[in-house]
């Protein structure tokens, strides 16, 4: 399984809908202070159901909503789409590209969608349990965060060897 | 239970130490049970000894060698158990240039069961990777993608 | 007492903005006291916002940014009150290309009423500095001094 | 007041004696991860009257002294001499030039001279007050630090500007 496609729309500094590709070798994001690198970390932790907002650098959900500029308005939503290769069936789902959608509103509203099929949040986390990628899992590694693994008390660190186990 | 645990935290151990004497070119590196007698609800310590060095607390590693080690057991669980993708966000910040090639090189041996995709600011990162994509802001607050060829740069 | 405070107060506010203003081009900053009634116990927050962005939290702003925001706020104490001399030990590692020569021209300005003594791994910071000291561990776990030259690059 | 130069021995990675000249400029150190630059930075603090040992890195005040390598034998005792240049008096001692030595044993004994007279630690910290080098003061950031003026809560940073007050 690999990751094919990301789809961003309203989702925090991404006030235009955006397209990324990527291949299955080795992809580096590049690009001056405060672009917008880490936030393309943020949506694809985000699409794959991570509900802590403090992981999201965040203080409320609603605040990965594209906020406006001097220039422009706030949005009234995020969307972000993550499109897998699933030739390999990793995921238990008969599909060989399977697209998650997730959509938040100012009102707090969530959508979830599995090929356009609307579902629930709960969906997408059962599709995704054992394959690693899931908000649980520690296939992103934050800024400034990789010193968690040798910092964090013994006891702390203990869940991630019962994950990877 | 407990048997399957400490098989699996052997492993891990056999792992962490053969990824961290690739990637620092030699010394010993391990985790510890700190309860050997309550194995399934221990804590785990790490300890890490760069080549020629004396083992010593933790604490005192520098910056970069305290980076390394975790980038070490962070392989070293990949390569127990690869996830389909990895996402890293400038891990290898603290690391000097002759240690960023050290690590890209490994990622590229490894990128064959996992992809990877790093958020970098780093020469060396850049310069092994299959893609770039450019991060800009050319309107303030407004991010865009530029994708890129090898061989160019932007920020 | 507590005038006298909160003239100190309006000072640090003041050069914290202007400072900010020079490192980032633009955009604006200030301090503000968490309890206004009792100005003396009072906790202080800190808000930050890029030029063009929109304010928001100080959580939502890049490592880049916050690491700058904190750098703007440091220089406006050491304005204030300068110390004789200052040791930092890699403050600027989350600043890209462009930031770190923003921060060693700053520093220039600053160097007559303070000494600098900063560790760095950055090529920036090492061009507008005026002696290097290269430190080098050619035998294992034992540190040495090279006098470095302008010109020459250790590690 | 400026610093002018540094003598150790024995402290941390660096076994042999070594001497660092400064001028009133710009220095940078620079070097290979683990080569001994934070090692300088550390001796400083420690010579200025540092008593934490978190600050140090350390969790006993013997992780200051030279603990050996696999070639070499650890050694007794740790020992930093910071030399200031006082031709504007800033120190409130009668000399164009001071030094402070400090010098700590494996039995944890230790000892604290000011030009070569033999002193308390009380002497040197009180030398050094509302000059904002001594301990207490923000004139040493280390590594991986400089978030911290940002993320402490508001109520911790108020120490730093009392301290600037
Ligand atoms: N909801 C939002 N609306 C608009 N802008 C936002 C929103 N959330 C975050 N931002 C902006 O995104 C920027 C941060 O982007 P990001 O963290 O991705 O930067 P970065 O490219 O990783 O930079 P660095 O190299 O410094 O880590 C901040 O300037 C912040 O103001
Ligand atoms: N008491 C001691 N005896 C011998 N070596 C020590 C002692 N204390 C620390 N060290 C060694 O000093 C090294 C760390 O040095 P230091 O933190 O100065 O590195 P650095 O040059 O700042 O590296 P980086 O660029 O990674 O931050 C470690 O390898 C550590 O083992
Ligand atoms: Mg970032
Ligand atoms: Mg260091």
């Amino acid at each position: 399984m690999y990751l094919k496609r990301l789809d961003m729309q309203g989702f925090k500094s991404f006030a235009e809908k955006i397209c990324l590709d990527f291949n299955s070798g080795i992809t580096s994001v590049v690009g001056p202070n405060g672009s917008g690198k880490s936030n393309i970390a943020d949506a694809i932790r985000w699409v794959l159901g991570e509900q802590s907002v403090k992981t999201l650098r965040g203080s409320k959900m609603e605040d990965v909503i594209f906020a406006g500029t001097e220039h422009r308005k706030p949005l009234g939503f995020a969307e972000v789409s993550i499109t897998l290769d699933n030739s390999d069936s990793s995921l238990p789902i008969a599909y060989d590209e399977v697209t998650i959608t997730r959509r938040v509103f100012r009102s707090g509203e969530s959508e979830y969608m599995i090929n356009k099929a609307p579902c629930r949040l709960k969906d997408i986390t059962e599709l995704l349990l054992d394959t690693g990628i899931g908000r649980d899992g520690y296939s992103v590694i934050g800024q400034g965060r990789v010193d968690e693994i040798l910092s964090t008390r013994s006891e702390d660190r203990r869940h991630i060897f019962e994950e990877a186990s | 239970m407990k048997k399957q645990f400490l098989e699996q935290f052997k492993l891990i151990n056999e792992n962490f130490n053969i990824v961290f004497r690739e990637l620092f070119n030699g010394g010993r590196a391990g985790l510890i049970l700190v309860d050997q007698e309550n194995v399934l609800e221990s804590g785990i310590d790490i300890e890490a000894q760069p080549p020629g060095k004396k083992l010593q607390n933790m604490l005192l590693l520098s910056g970069g060698e305290r980076a390394f080690t975790a980038i070490a057991l962070l392989f070293a669980i990949l390569r127990l158990k690869p996830t389909p993708f990895c996402i890293l966000d400038e891990i290898e910040a603290a690391l000097d240039e002759a240690n960023v090639y050290r690590f890209i090189e490994y990622i590229k041996n490894f990128s064959c069961k996992t992809q990877f995709i790093m958020v970098t600011h780093r020469k060396g990162t850049m310069e092994g990777s299959d893609t770039l994509y450019g991060v800009t802001m050319q309107e303030h607050g407004v991010s865009k993608i530029v994708s890129m060829k090898m061989g160019e740069k932007v920020g």
